[in-house]
């Protein structure tokens, strides 16, 4: 593709033709998009969050984060098409017009490059980092294991063999300590929206405890908002609710480190299907997928512009 | 380049806590190498496991003497694979 308008956005893409369309983007639209380079991955590559803003210093953001799972292909693909979608709907859609004149929109569209690559080139399923483990013959950590949140707890594996391997410590893996810090450093997020697939669920913290986190009622309320907003495209049902009540016990998650720094929108999607295919969705459900995922998307995005914190 | 030939997704039903549990002991049995898809997690919804073909025997045989239900979500894993990438073959040549 020449321009992010050629970009076949109902197919999947290697890593590379991702990067190429994220440095197109932000050349097509300067004054609204730029690109940041929070880290690299531990094989050297690069871990570009794409910045949409119209200025102001230090606003308020929203981070959406896609391919931290690296063989949840469905996610990535999806984040394209939000990327493109924001361009185009900013200064036509009003809802979105007025989200970004006064919070901006931060999309990590692969968090797991090194896992992302290797499923384009190795192996279709993997699922972690690609980081060799000391003393055994198995690599990666799952990234999703990896965060300050009741890490090390039930939920999660000690085992490197295992796909929910924790890593040695919290935050051991580049790819989410480049989170940490560039979150840290930012000090004003609002909301993570972390997307995973399959399975169709909507999940708020709490993954690792049983405990109700502090802002359940209104998480609830949002992600029912959210997920009937989802349905009203094509009838696709999601479930929703606390992590550990609808999927499974998991520390170390990315929504539950997010809650606890005091994120209060952190939510999990896992995207299409419900198990006819799994981690193979077939490219020709990109594009709906994406389109139904954008609109429980504007939901949580437009509440948080209306009962900012 | 690892190859999934003959590998399947099976899903599998609990009918009550006990084939739950019985479905959780099989997710942790490491010589049959399963790459769990979907855990169990409560009666209500089934697993999805991946079967290595060389495990496809066992794995049935272990549900079916507990009365487990099951079906098969994926019969061949590679020849999806090899699907997906023929069709991100042909749109790069588009």
């Amino acid at each position: 593709a020449k321009t992010t308008d050629d970009f076949d956005y109902a197919n999947y893409h290697v890593l590379d033709e991702i990067y190429s369309f994220q440095d197109m983007l932000v050349a097509e639209n300067p004054t609204l998009v730029s690109k940041i380079v929070i880290g690299q991955s531990y094989e050297g590559r690069p871990l570009n969050v794409l910045k949409f803003s119209t200025g102001g210093t230090n606003r308020p953001a929203i981070w959406i984060d896609t391919g931290i799972h690296s063989r949840e292909w469905i996610t990535p693909a999806s984040g394209a098409w939000f990327a493109k979608k924001i361009v185009l709907d900013y200064g036509h859609n009003p809802a979105l017009t007025a989200i970004l004149d006064k919070m901006d929109i931060l999309l990590e569209m692969v968090v797991n490059p090194d896992g992302y690559h290797f499923t384009h080139t190795s192996n279709r399923m993997w699922r972690k980092t690609r980081k060799p483990n000391p003393g055994s013959s198995c690599v990666g950590v799952d990234p999703n294991r990896n965060w300050d949140a009741g890490f090390g707890t039930a939920g999660s594996s000690g085992n490197p063999c295992d796909e929910t391997y924790r890593g040695p410590t919290a935050h051991s893996e580049s790819e989410i300590k480049s989170i940490v810090d560039f979150m840290k450093a930012h000090g004003n997020i609002k909301a993570v929206l972390s997307i995973h697939s399959y399975s169709q669920m909507l999940l708020y913290p709490y993954g690792y405890t049983s405990t109700s986190a502090k802002d359940q009622k209104e998480l609830h309320e949002l992600a029912k908002k959210a997920i009937t907003d989802l349905a009203s495209l094509y009838g696709t049902a999601y479930r929703y609710g606390s992590m550990i009540n609808i999927i499974y016990q998991a520390s170390g998650n990315t929504i539950d480190w997010a809650y606890n720094q005091g994120i209060k929108y952190s939510y999990t999607f896992e995207l299409r299907d419900t198990g006819r295919y799994g981690f193979i969705l077939p490219a020709n459900q990109i594009i709906p997928t994406a389109k139904e995922t954008w609109l429980a998307l504007m939901a949580i995005m437009e509440h948080i512009n209306a009962n900012t914190y | 380049k690892k190859t999934f030939v003959g590998d399947q997704v099976l899903r599998v039903f609990a009918k009550d806590e006990v084939q739950l549990t019985v479905i959780q002991d099989l997710s942790e049995m490491k010589q049959l190498q399963l790459d769990v898809w979907r855990g169990p997690t409560d009666v209500a919804t089934p697993m999805d496991i991946r079967v290595p073909f060389h495990s496809l025997m066992s794995v049935k045989a272990y549900l079916e003497a507990r009365d487990v239900q099951y079906t098969i979500m994926i019969k061949d894993l590679q020849a999806d694979i090899d699907k997906e990438e023929r069709q991100m073959q042909r749109s790069s040549y588009a």
